[in-house]
């Protein structure tokens, strides 16, 4: 069973795109078969796995019903990881679909062929710093939500925004079996007051939904995408590797336990 | 005459909203009026300012032609700084704004009276990360835009996006009068070849269109906004306060020279 896995949060710069190159990368060393899929224009996921921005090859097209979703998946460098690349033209289907019908269902209709082919285990969708159409269309779309999460008081002021909008859109029925799958602190460091006291505070609010693996703020983190690479293959031993690999892992006990 | 600005960088988290705060507060400690319009759904700058959120206290209502965003102009607790807040429901704006008519100039024509009457030296515009309809509205409605970037990959890539858009708009007659005022290199570590790398790589590019001054990575930045206040306050002789005011004093000198 391919499950569907949102990275979303409209804080901008809490470590959505670095969570999905890394968490997907991670999940293929335990094994699993996972598709990444890039919604956002900045198209950060597909240059950050090396992969260039290449005018049409997003799923655009796929939105207007002019292609599968199928189509436009490419192979990365890493064994068992695939990508749906983004491009900047992507910020068009914003304006494009919200002017058409069934405006939401988009993503929800365009990745239903792959997810019944069971070709992956998982799909993670990597969602734009907004709650426009391209992130309520992912919302849409998948059974769970992970939201990176920086340890830093507008983050935090701004999860409860999420949280709600993942119950609205749950209890509304607009994606009746939309679940939270876990928290994850970013750029955590230990160091600072700051930290440690929005972490506290997550914790005594969302306990049992944040992941027990913190990841500490790493600069390696910040060079291994202009390199193209994931943290595991830019830099294996390093701080960042060990936490993505950690959080692969929860991820994935977590699961099993439920 | 009143200068209106625009803090815009479609990349999150690269300190839009720390450097609308902070610079506005600087600016008045150099004598000058400021306006803060915050036209983020986050609202961030609101509250890192220390006002709450008021549902319907935000631009949103003028942007639909049924109020004056005189009205809408509220004090803070700092002399010669005043701020129109944002709310959750600005969100809604987007989606209301992109159906009618005139959708690019709603926000031009809001500010419009405000501007004429004189009232402020400068109308600083805290924009969302992204490219729709918010953030193009505030491009269509300045004379120049202030780019603060993070110190990293993705906002290095990122950088490009947003320099070509403000060439198109200028050149196709969208806003004439628009140009880049500068770019603001943010969360600035010394200690680490990636910061020094982008910030030589900014420099070889955009040389004369870069603040000399760099921002430095700081907690006491984090820490401001829990607090409600902008860092000459919060903590007048931390490393942020003096660079918040060394660019202040460089926004307003560069200006001069013009
Ligand atoms: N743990 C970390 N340590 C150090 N740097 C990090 C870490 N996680 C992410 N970064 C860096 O911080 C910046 C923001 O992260 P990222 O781009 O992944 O966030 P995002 O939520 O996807 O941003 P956006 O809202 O623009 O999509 C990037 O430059 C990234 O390289
Ligand atoms: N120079 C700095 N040193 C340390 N922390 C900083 C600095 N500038 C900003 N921050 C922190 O980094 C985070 C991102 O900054 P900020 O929210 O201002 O960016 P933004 O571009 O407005 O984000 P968004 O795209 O979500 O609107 C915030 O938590 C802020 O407190
Ligand atoms: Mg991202
Ligand atoms: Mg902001």
């Amino acid at each position: 069973k391919t499950h569907v896995v949102a990275l979303a949060n409209q804080k901008g710069g809490v470590g959505k795109t670095t969570t999905s190159i890394n968490l997907s990368a991670a999940l293929t060393a335990f094994r699993k078969k996972v598709l990444l899929l890039d919604l956002d224009p900045q198209a950060n996921a597909t240059s950050g796995l090396g992969l260039p921005k290449t005018e049409g090859a997003s799923i655009y097209e796929v939105l207007l019903g002019n292609a599968t979703l199928d189509s436009k998946i490419l192979p990365t460098a890493y064994a068992r990881l695939d990508i749906v690349p983004a491009e900047v033209d992507l910020a068009g289907a914003e304006i494009d679909v919200a002017r058409g019908d069934r405006y939401l269902h988009r993503v929800r209709e365009a990745v239903r062929p792959v997810k019944e082919s069971n070709a992956y285990d998982f799909i993670l969708i990597d969602c734009p710093p907004s709650l426009g159409i391209l992130t309520m269309n992912a919302l849409a779309a998948v059974e769970e939500i992970v939201v990176p999460m920086q340890c830093e008081y507008y983050a935090l002021e701004g999860l409860s925004v999420m949280l709600r909008l993942i119950d609205e859109l749950s209890s509304s029925g607009a994606n009746p079996h939309l679940r939270l799958e876990g928290i994850v602190m970013t750029m955590y460091d230990s160091r600072t007051n700051l930290a440690q006291q929005v972490v506290k505070e997550v914790y005594e609010h969302f306990s049992d939904q944040v992941y027990e693996t913190l990841i500490p703020r790493s600069v390696r983190l910040g060079e291994a995408p202009s390199h193209g690479r994931p943290i595991i293959d830019y830099d294996p031993s390093s701080t960042g590797a060990l936490a993505y690999r950690q959080l692969a892992r929860e991820f994935l006990t977590r699961r099993n336990l439920r």
